[in-house]
């Protein structure tokens, strides 16, 4: 169980915070509006109103001993202080929320591991499926099927595709492999593929199906 | 190539328009605001400054003659109206965008065919990606990797999928197979499974390997 920390409740730090609490996770949160506080936190560990743009309330918070955290500020003048004082306090992992490509590099030069654009990631993602309409997106389609990117059990190492024969006696399927020292992905591997001890594979299958490979 | 009306260039909207033009297709668009019109002008085919919550508007702008039509206007009262309009000129397919599942609900009863909540879309994208980092979102890992909802060529039906050894031959896999009169997919299939004439086939594979069963 991993320990979130989300600063900002607007719309999409809500709805991070509301299924990061559903899926069992610890959430606390940050805003300066008590409304947006009071709503989130009958659902969550902590809520706190307060400014995140002070670092020392950051730090009361416990925002230094958290694993992530997410800014999800719209205005750039605060995302960027804030993203800023978390990676003075050694926050492991941050993630930016930006409006666009400008304030996303202005996140990422100041510190943010991730940077995401909300309304952008959605507008690609339905023009993608007005566009091409029977392309798919994976998950929507098929909700508990994913991909996994594991490295292969030892008994996997040495054998051929055809050999494990996976998809009958583990119910996956190998999409792809990347080779160690390899940024490219082999997709569709042929079945007599060796594999080998640095292999990194792509497994396609149900969620409980993966859950031996990637724990 | 078809014809898209985008109501609304607030961040989802403009980056739907943007998106969209990029990839060919001939977008117009309305908005009430001076400044998002200017910005978009350029990109797309028609940018028009005016209030979409009239009807003869739309009408006069040509949205009863457009394929799909995206209301990307966040506040309910104006959505709910462009969505009526929308529908009362016929329009065939029309996507709105809610802030929330209430007003999603809203939406699909005066009749929006789609209703989107990016904010929400993309939160939960993320946290899925925070809670399980080793199950992927298909799409950003492997970008020209997608699945095809397609109806089986003639020359395929009455063949198993180790006879039509797709993967050697046609470099797609099948990952799963929709019966006709059911809605249950069945996932990795055996090699001995025969394709009928009403299946619908999910193939994965690269995109220009996919476009001949797409077309
Ligand atoms: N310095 C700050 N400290 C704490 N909370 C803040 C601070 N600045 C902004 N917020 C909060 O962050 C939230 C989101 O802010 P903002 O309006 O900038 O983002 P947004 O991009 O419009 O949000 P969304 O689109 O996700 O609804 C608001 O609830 C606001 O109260
Ligand atoms: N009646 C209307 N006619 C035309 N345009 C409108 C109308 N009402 C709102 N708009 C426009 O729609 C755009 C988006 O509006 P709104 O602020 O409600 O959505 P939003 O959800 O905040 O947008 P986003 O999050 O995508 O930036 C704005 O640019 C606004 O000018």
């Amino acid at each position: 169980k991993k320990r979130f920390g989300i600063i900002g409740l607007g719309r999409f730090g809500s709805y991070l915070a509301r299924t990061l609490a559903e899926q069992g996770q610890e959430v606390i949160c940050i805003d300066r509006s008590e409304k947006a506080v009071e709503e989130i936190s009958p659902l969550v560990a902590q809520a706190v109103v307060a400014d995140a743009t002070k670092k020392e309330t950051l730090e009361h918070l416990g925002f230094h001993r958290i694993d992530t955290a997410i800014v999800a500020i719209g205005a750039l003048a605060q995302s960027v202080l804030v993203t800023l004082f978390l990676k003075e306090l050694e926050t492991p992992y941050i993630i930016a929320k930006a409006l666009n490509e400008e304030g996303a590099k202005i996140l990422s030069l100041i510190g943010a591991d991730r940077v995401i654009i909300p309304e952008k990631d959605s507008a690609v993602r339905l023009a993608r499926s007005l566009v091409m309409p029977n392309l798919l997106d994976f998950l929507p389609l098929l909700p508990d099927f994913y991909i996994a990117e594991v490295y292969p059990p030892a008994d996997f190492v040495g054998k051929t595709l055809k050999e494990l024969d996976l998809r009958k006696r583990y119910r996956v399927y190998v999409i792809g492999i990347k080779r160690a020292f390899s940024d490219k992905i082999q997709l569709l591997p042929p079945a007599d593929y060796v594999i080998e001890k640095d292999d990194l594979l792509y497994l396609v299958g149900h969620k409980k199906d993966l859950a031996p490979f990637t724990s």
